[in-house]
């Protein structure tokens, strides 16, 4: 693990009496690699670093009896706040119907965290109505009912031969004559290249105003997180991240290029395929996790 | 990359950058930089246009000795695996349909008997496909499922039999076991003088990950082909390197679309090319 390499660096340093830079230079050759290894991007491990350093080199390390335990504190500390704040509520609207829309690249697991959602939000005491506007995937709609029912929360639907932005206005008269007081939509995956695709979900933003866009994440997403979460942000406007399948042993350094990235609130992760398999986003354990 | 007036560490740290961007991860591209700086001391490269090309041609050479083909003899059995999410059943429609074209006749096996819709699913592919589909109700034992198939293709004189699996984590012991009882049925009741191919499909857009589950997944059924999926993507998938050099599993397929077409066969060149 990191806090271990960085452990074996300062032994060996402890020895020669006081710190140098270039000890301290060595130690974030540790991180560095660290952080690749758990695929957080590129540049922001290079900003990462950098700030690290500063404070690396500072009379709190450089005076320390214990320099590679302050080195580490220092890491995850700094990991943590980078991480954001637990904000894993979801922002209903203070009166009318809250719109969320669940977006990003194929197979990420925005129908099965759409699925969970609406189990929590029915749990919080709201009315969820779910909205399948996937008409493209084979058998897209068919799952969502099926999440649906599992969830018990009602699931809206016109097919496949309507488009999605019909489907989504038409799924807001329904909801406020059948008292649902959340609306939560289920996009088909895209790729943020693909500017039809992505002026779909522009169309859609447009029509319903959603008060929430979450881009919904695989955990074990490498580099080009960065990219996909830039892009979506940018042409769209995201208002928060959820990260999926952080059951696995994924270290998920995607979260903080994500975030870097975006400014938005990881809100909930995904820890598993089962409704109640959603967790809140702790910054603590995530800092932990990439860490190793 | 930016223009160099010679050979210098800035350049060896943009290909670098350029590396580790398309996830070949840390190791792997200090193995190549190694190589790359010996290269060009061997052929003796002065101009710094052409140090691209020589870490191109490393990286291909690299993956030309781990590239294999699209599976061409009959009958022939395909279990294709892999993590949640990757492509596995979309890749299905494709190879189905590829076969087709070749005039095979195809069955494909509903062995996810567990996701919503995963059979709805799969069915859609097949009819797109003009392939036959053996399906249980949701819920059932996938082995069943397979073994169906498998006995239903043998009557039915099936050249190709392509079995769909549940997504599963590579971490998730007990789904691991289920994937390894599905291949014991495969290796039991395929017909004797049967093809059999284990397909693992990737996912492009994954980071390290890929590795353990390259690793994982070969050891408990003995992958003998990647297939990597959403290469339309803007990720590289230069993870593949790593994978191809601990694994030796040869990358057979690339899915570079939804479309049932979206499948090709991979090329090293076309993929070294990519990644710089
Ligand atoms: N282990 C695990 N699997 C998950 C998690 N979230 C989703 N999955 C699985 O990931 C796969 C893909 O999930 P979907 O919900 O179909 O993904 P999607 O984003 O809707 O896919 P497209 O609509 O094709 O873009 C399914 O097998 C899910 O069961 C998670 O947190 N953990
Ligand atoms: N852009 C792109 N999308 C792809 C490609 N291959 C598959 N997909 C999409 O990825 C998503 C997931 O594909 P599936 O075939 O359901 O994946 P799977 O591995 O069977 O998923 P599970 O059974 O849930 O584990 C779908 O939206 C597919 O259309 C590809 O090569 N390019
Ligand atoms: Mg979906
Ligand atoms: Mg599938």
């Amino acid at each position: 693990s990191l806090s271990e390499k960085l452990q074996n660096v300062f032994k060996k340093l402890r020895s020669k009496g006081k710190l140098s830079e270039k000890d301290v230079k060595k130690a974030m050759r540790e991180v560095k690699l660290a952080l690749l290894e758990a695929d957080v991007n590129f540049k922001v491990v290079k900003k990462f670093i950098n700030r690290v350093t500063e404070r690396a080199v500072g009379q709190e390390v450089m005076k320390s009896l214990t320099p590679g335990q302050q080195v580490v504190k220092i890491v995850r500390d700094e990991l943590t706040d980078l991480m954001g704040k637990t904000s894993s509520q979801i922002n209903y609207s203070p009166g009318g119907i809250t719109v969320i829309l669940l977006v990003g690249l194929q197979g990420a697991g925005k129908t099965t965290t759409a699925g969970k959602l609406a189990y929590r939000i029915k749990k919080e005491g709201h009315y969820p109505l779910l909205v399948a506007a996937d008409v493209y995937r084979p058998a897209a709609v068919k799952q969502l009912q099926v999440v649906g029912e599992r969830a018990d929360v009602p699931v809206f639907a016109m097919g496949e031969k309507n488009s999605p932005v019909d489907i989504v206005k038409a799924s807001m008269s329904f909801a406020k004559n059948n008292g649902r007081d959340v609306v939560l939509v289920d996009t088909a995956g895209r790729l943020h290249i693909d500017e039809t695709l992505m002026e779909e979900l522009h169309q859609m933003k447009k029509a319903v105003h959603p008060h929430e866009i979450l881009l919904v994440v695989d955990a074990m997403t490498g580099q080009d997180a960065v990219n996909v979460a830039d892009s979506f942000n940018k042409k769209l406007g995201i208002d928060g991240v959820i990260l999926t399948k952080l059951d696995g042993d994924t270290r998920g350094g995607a979260a903080i290029s994500v975030k870097a990235v975006t400014e938005c609130p990881i809100k909930f992760v995904g820890t598993g395929e089962k409704l109640e398999e959603m967790e809140p986003f702790y910054p603590d354990r995530m800092a932990s996790r990439i860490l190793g | 990359l930016t223009s160099h007036k010679k050979i210098d560490e800035g350049l060896f740290e943009e290909l670098e950058e350029v590396l580790i961007t398309a996830d070949v991860g840390v190791d792997t591209t200090i193995e190549l930089m190694d190589d790359l700086r010996e290269k060009i001391k061997q052929e003796k490269t002065s101009n710094p246009e052409d140090v691209k090309d020589v870490l191109k041609a490393l990286i291909q050479e690299k993956l030309k000795q781990y590239s294999g083909k699209l599976p061409d003899e009959y009958p022939l059995v395909i279990m294709v695996v892999g993590v949640n999410g990757s492509g596995k059943t979309t890749t299905i429609g494709k190879l189905a349909y590829k076969y087709r074209e070749k005039g095979k006749k195809v069955l494909v096996g509903a062995g996810d008997t567990f996701r919503a819709a995963a059979v709805e699913q799969l069915e859609i592919w097949a009819n797109r496909a003009d392939a036959g589909i053996i399906k249980h109700k949701a819920g059932s034992d996938p082995s069943a499922v397979i073994y169906d198939a498998l006995k239903a293709a043998a009557a039915r004189g099936i050249d190709v039999v392509i079995c769909d699996t549940a997504g599963r984590l590579q971490t998730q012991k007990n789904l691991m076991e289920e994937l390894k009882k599905i291949y014991r049925v495969i290796t039991n009741e395929a017909p004797k003088n049967a093809a059999v191919e284990v397909l693992l499909v990737l996912d492009a857009t994954t980071g390290q990950n890929a590795l353990s589950q390259a690793k994982l997944f070969k050891e408990a059924v003995d992958v003998s082909g990647i297939a990597l999926t959403k290469l339309d993507g803007t990720a590289k998938g230069g993870i593949i390197l790593a994978v191809t050099n601990h694994t030796h599993i040869p990358i057979k397929l690339i899915g570079v679309g939804e479309g049932i077409e979206d499948l090709q066969e991979f090329d090293p060149e076309a993929f070294a090319d990519a990644l710089l």
